[in-house]
């Protein structure tokens, strides 16, 4: 049973912020995540790498450019909401 | 592995 359905996350900043990294490789679409820092915020609401990035605070950012996504979590405060998929499903 | 040709990467 293969589970692509796209999964909410939900965090709140913690000291050294969000505790994961937004990737992007020129030329191919979609901004994955990385990097997830073991216990933090990220890590507990269930993020894992190579996530994709469908949702930011429940505005879908599939068609925004990178930096526009970045400042969106940027700006997102202390709390944050991410809507993602596996890399399979996007 | 995607992590090789990462052009782009932000610490959050």
């Amino acid at each position: 049973e293969v589970n692509n359905k796209p999964r909410i996350c939900k965090m709140v900043k913690g000291p050294s912020g969000f505790g994961f990294t937004v990737n992007m490789i020129k030329n191919k679409p979609g901004l994955f995540i990385s990097e997830i820092q073991n216990g933090g915020p990220a890590d507990a609401a269930g993020l894992k790498d190579n996530d994709f990035l469908v949702e930011v605070n429940g505005v879908n950012v599939l068609n925004e450019p990178y930096e526009k996504v970045v400042t969106r979590v940027q700006d997102s405060g202390d709390e944050l909401t991410l809507l993602v998929c596996s890399k399979d499903a996007y | 592995n995607m992590i090789s040709l990462v052009t782009q990467k932000t610490k959050l």
